[in-house]
């Protein structure tokens, strides 16, 4: 299937630090 | 023995990989150098530290877009991939620079990389904003403005994600009508 992301779950990570 | 949750170390991964583009109108250059590649990403956590990083689409200067497009789309009407498609568009008023473009320019983004359309999501190309005196322009491009079942269903499911009001409508235009149009308004194939 697609890896689809609602809006909520994408916005979460707006300002998760992110891995490198 | 630590055990590690891998939500906590390994990013997203989106669908596609996408190409944040910027163009600026500098009018003693072609319409191609002024359209510069910023960055690719293909996660949800690079598009975010991208997003986080540039300025707010209601900032940019007056003649300047940003386009988001699948990796190898060229965000223009003549790659292979725009040269039978369309385009949905949002017509903002100057007053909705302030109240709304900022908020349906990022819903626009989510619902490209966050493939919203489901199985029509193929048919996306991706998505430009113009910053214009007159009033600024949000679109989604697709590929082929004849497959009319997957350019009602972006239109239909755009429409509801950036929550605009049911009396509102949007368009759909082709691009080969859009680049031989006559006047200021080209004919709508579909309205949602």
């Amino acid at each position: 299937g697609k890896r689809q992301y609602d809006r909520g779950f994408l916005l979460a990570f707006q300002f998760m630090p992110a891995c490198i | 023995q630590e055990i590690v949750n891998p939500e906590a170390y390994i990013k997203h991964p989106l669908q596609n990989r996408w190409s944040l583009w910027f163009f600026k109108n500098d009018k003693s250059k072609t319409w191609q150098a002024n359209q510069r590649l910023i960055s690719k990403f293909d996660t949800v956590e690079d598009f975010w530290a991208l997003y986080n990083h540039i300025q707010l689409s209601s900032n940019l200067m007056s003649g300047c877009d940003y386009s988001l497009f699948k990796d190898g789309i060229e965000p223009m009407w003549e790659d292979e991939r725009n040269r039978r498609g369309g385009r949905w568009l949002i017509t903002l008023t100057k007053q909705q620079r302030r109240s709304d473009l900022d908020c349906y320019w990022l819903g626009t983004l989510l619902c490209l990389v966050g493939e919203a359309f489901d199985d029509y999501s193929d048919d996306v190309c991706g998505a430009v904003v113009n910053i214009r005196t007159k009033g600024d322009k949000i679109a989604i491009w697709t590929s082929d403005y004849e497959n009319r079942e997957a350019v009602t269903h972006i239109g239909r499911v755009y429409k509801e994600r950036l929550g605009l009001p049911m009396k509102m409508t949007i368009g759909y235009q082709s691009h080969a009508d859009t680049s031989t149009k006559s006047g200021s308004s080209t004919k709508n194939k579909f309205v949602v």
